[in-house]
């Protein structure tokens, strides 16, 4: 499963 | 999570704080573009859309709330409160932003990490905030000599950004599959429009001088 860029940053 | 990270965050957080302390203790915002407070906003509510549909921390949450918070509060400051905004600098501030807003949406539009409405807007955020300050260093300019908070202001915002880069460096090459190149080139070009400021800035503490750029 393509794990969705997550935006972890501010 | 890494030092970099963290100090460039607490860097931009004072950023915030000492333009709220320069606002609030003087009741003025001379030397301060509204433009740019106004284009901060915008990136700001494009970038924290997932607030409330992707928990990632505590700190996290807490910190875009804290910046969506303040940069709405420090915009309607700017054009409702009737002391802070007679101290306006209405015919210095008139950068047309708007063409900034227009260009980075389309290019937005063009390069994005994936063909969704997030990803463009995030996208639109990290290409608008590169261009935000625009305004206040024209600003700053035409306005010749800089107040010590609006200094600091502009120099700490421009400071985390610079420190974002090295937790980018630290992350590629401690993240295997980390790649940010959007918000890297866009956070490269950001933080070069500070160059010739930073060089008054530090000639300014050097020679223990007035900030003074040349107009």
């Amino acid at each position: 499963l393509l794990e969705r860029e997550h935006h972890d940053e501010l | 999570m890494n030092v970099f990270r963290l100090t460039g965050d607490m860097t931009h957080l004072a950023s915030i704080l000492v333009l709220l302390l320069k606002i609030y203790a003087t009741k003025s915002c001379s030397g301060i573009s509204l433009k740019t407070q106004e284009l901060y906003a915008l990136v700001f509510l494009a970038r924290y859309l997932n607030l409330f549909t992707d928990f990632i921390s505590v700190y996290n949450t807490v910190m875009k709330l804290v910046f969506i918070g303040s940069s709405l509060a420090i915009v309607w400051c700017m054009r409702m409160h009737k002391m802070v905004k007679r101290s306006y600098d209405q015919e210095l501030d008139t950068f047309r932003h708007y063409f900034l807003i227009a260009g980075c949406f389309l290019l937005a539009l063009l390069v994005n990490e994936k063909f969704m409405f997030p990803e463009v807007l995030w996208a639109f955020s990290i290409y608008l905030e590169a261009v935000s300050t625009i305004p206040q260093l024209v600003l700053l300019q035409r306005s010749g000599n800089v107040d010590n908070l609006t200094g600091q202001y502009v120099f700490l915002l421009g400071a985390y950004r610079a420190l974002y880069i090295l937790n980018w460096i630290y992350r590629y090459f401690t993240e295997p599959h980390f790649s940010r190149w959007i918000a890297c080139v866009a956070g490269l070009v950001q933080t070069a429009l500070y160059a010739d400021f930073f060089y008054y800035y530090f000639l300014s503490w050097k020679n223990n001088a007035k900030l003074q750029l040349p107009s």
